[in-house]
């Protein structure tokens, strides 16, 4: 069976997007078989595949709100050896939708429950709430949850509240809702602060924080206007070593060498 | 009457609460009366400030739920001389409890109406995303909208999506809605992807972008640990000279010199 992780941080700009593209790249080089799920109505992982999102005519909008099954809706990329569930602009209007639905937090563990035969891993980008859409990404992850920690002071901030509405959702809707690991992004160590916060962070949650520790790189913030992850757009650069470290470890934890 | 702008995109991390409270600090500098309202759940602007957010009773939260007068939760700051309406834990739940309200989307704009003659400027902080607490921001917005852009491809490809959704609330809900400016943040003039984002914004936003533009600067990602402005924790940095001008350059648009 599939190990399906979400992304999930309600604090803005902290590398979701970023994490879920390379981690995904990466567990593919290793020839895993890799679905990466957009539940983001910005469709930040659909565009920095390099697919236009304005012309995603289905994707998760489909399978959270008609049931449809996703096999239809999945994006294939032979170059990258990824699949892809594609937001689309409908995807805004999913969490209005959502509110009047049966069993409204499980559609998309549903609409996913198809799907997970075909692969080893399935990672889902959410947006930066912790509304519908994202509760739908924690039911949905039977893996455990990843969550990317900028190395500033406001994303230290926010990790109280996540960890409270991970608990509530673990209580009401996923009982065995575990944390996969906290991984921090965007470090530089030339700024005091942030060895400060990853420190705070290992200290509050120990032996849960990924060694690996994701540096702050221009060349991640290029990749996406490029349409490619960081594996094709700059190899040797320390972001995509990063990111390859974090699959090794990923796969050494999930024990699949 | 108060000049009420809203600082919005639903973008994480591109700087809204930073604008919101540093441009907030140097307007109170040039003797402005100043109203911060947080409508952020995260609540970073109310710790920015060195609220402890955990302690506080009552705030936004009150004004948009209750209708109550928000002059009682208006909290005073004699140092920054700043006043600010902050986010309680209670605004987390908010969303959900706007929706089945009567004129929903208009709760802000009616609680602020009471305080507007006591302020020359109310800046209004949203949450990352474009549900009803964002809406309530942009309808409260008699001024306008302020809209940070970091200066990076994903935070370009987002702003098609939020001028989508200023018309349409323009069309049902506030016919004169204004955008006031496009604000540059994080800018980092090393970065060829940064000059070529500032250009294409200025290009399909013509006039509407503000001069000022905001360097990438440590000193402004430090402050918020300190619960002080950029204005007192590093008055000589890049970064607060950066937002000293931007305010300058308000004012003078605002033909208030
Ligand atoms: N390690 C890094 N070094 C440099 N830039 C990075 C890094 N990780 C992400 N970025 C850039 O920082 C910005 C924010 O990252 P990203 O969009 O992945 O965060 P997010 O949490 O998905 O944001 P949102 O909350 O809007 O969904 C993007 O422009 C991205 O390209
Ligand atoms: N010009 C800048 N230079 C360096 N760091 C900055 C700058 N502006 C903001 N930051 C830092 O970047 C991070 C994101 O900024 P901020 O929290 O203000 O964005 P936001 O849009 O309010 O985020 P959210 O979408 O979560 O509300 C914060 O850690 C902040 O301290
Ligand atoms: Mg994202
Ligand atoms: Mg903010």
């Amino acid at each position: 069976m599939a190990h399906v992780y979400t992304l999930v941080n309600q604090k803005g700009g902290v590398g979701k997007t970023t994490t879920a593209i390379n981690l995904a790249a990466y567990l593919a080089q290793r020839e895993q078989r890799v679905l990466l799920v957009d539940l983001d109505p910005q469709a930040n992982a659909t565009s920095s595949l390099g697919m236009d999102k304005t012309k995603v005519t289905s994707g998760v909008y489909e399978a959270l709100i008609d049931g449809a099954s996703p096999h239809a809706h999945v994006l294939h990329s032979p170059q990258l050896k990824l699949a892809l569930l594609p937001a689309s602009p409908a995807l805004a209007g999913a969490e209005v939708e959502l509110v009047g639905m049966l069993a409204r937090e499980s559609q998309l563990r549903n609409a996913l429950a198809a799907l997970e035969g075909n692969y080893d891993y399935i990672l889902i980008d959410c947006p930066p709430s912790l509304g519908l859409l994202t509760i739908n990404g924690l039911v949905a992850a039977r893996g455990g949850v990843i969550i990317p920690v900028q190395c500033e002071y406001l994303a230290l901030e926010g990790l109280g509240q996540l960890t409270h509405t991970l608990s509530r959702v673990s209580a009401a809707l996923h009982p065995d809702l575990q944390m996969r690991g906290l991984v921090m992004t965007m470090f530089d160590s030339r700024i005091s602060l942030a060895q400060q916060v990853v420190a705070e962070v290992q200290s509050h949650f120990p032996g849960k924080v990924f060694q690996t520790i994701i540096p702050r790189s221009v060349r991640l913030a290029e990749a996406p206007s490029h349409g490619v992850p960081i594996s094709l757009y700059a190899p040797n650069s320390a972001g995509a070593q990063a990111y390859q470290t974090l699959a090794e470890e990923v796969l050494q934890g999930d024990r699949v060498v």
